[in-house]
């Protein structure tokens, strides 16, 4: 079973939230 | 080669464009940033409609690599971005709300623009039913499995560490403590490519006006 981790450090990893990509190339 | 050559000075803008150094002054950004961040933002803007706009569709392409599909998350961004309520993302706003994700950016303004976020109803408040519903939205977007019963002890377990007063929602004073404890959680609201922004898109070199 996974380490329990916070609900919303698990929501910032959604794709949708990373605005990083809009810098990719 | 390698000289640049002088610029036209009013190079055709996009509907909505204000000046570098007024946005400059205004954000955590200088003013060549500004300009690199121009040549994202038409890039962008150009990419489905053509018309200098940044509509959802071209803003979901941007993150997905496909138009096709809401994804909660990256509609509430699109929908916070969108300061005027008008159903696209101006150059102004989109260099506005993007300062807030900057290394730089105090930490006051990251932490408010998350708890608008998460806010999805717009109460004031983020209710337990709300962060169910994202969490639930994350694990449909991506490859982890949890049961119902883990879901709902992550949800249980983070929502009563967050609102201490046990009114059964968080409210900004809360949500100020919480992310202090856990600053993972904010983790997603600085991009260290804005430090990066004039390197990364050199082109703005072409039309600048200034020179930082």
């Amino acid at each position: 079973r996974p380490a329990v981790m916070n609900a919303f450090e698990l929501i910032s990893t959604s794709q949708g939230l990373n605005l990083g990509t809009l810098f990719e190339k | 080669m390698g000289c640049v050559l002088s610029s036209p000075r009013r190079s055709r803008r996009t509907p909505g464009y204000e000046e570098p150094t007024v946005l400059a002054s205004q954000t955590s950004f200088t003013v060549n940033e500004v300009e690199a961040l121009y040549e994202l933002y038409k890039k962008l803007s150009y990419s489905i409609f053509k018309d200098g706009l940044i509509h959802k569709e071209e803003f979901r392409l941007a993150l997905f690599r496909t138009s096709k599909g809401a994804n909660l998350f990256a509609d509430r961004v699109f929908d916070l971005f969108d300061l005027k309520r008008n159903g696209v993302i101006e150059f102004g706003e989109f260099v506005r709300s993007l300062s807030i994700f900057h290394p730089r950016a105090p930490e006051s303004d990251k932490t408010a623009f998350a708890f608008k976020l998460y806010d999805l109803r717009g109460t004031g408040y983020i209710e337990k039913e709300e962060l169910r519903e994202m969490v639930v939205a994350l694990l449909d977007e991506s490859d982890l499995c949890l049961s119902d019963s883990a879901v709902e002890e992550i949800v249980d377990n983070t929502f009563s560490q967050a609102d201490s007063n046990g009114d059964d929602r968080i409210d900004p004073k809360e949500w100020e403590e919480f992310v202090k404890k856990n600053p993972a959680s904010l983790r997603n609201m600085s991009l260290p490519y804005l430090q990066d922004i004039t390197t990364a898109f050199p082109s703005f070199v072409m039309h600048s006006e200034v020179d930082d």
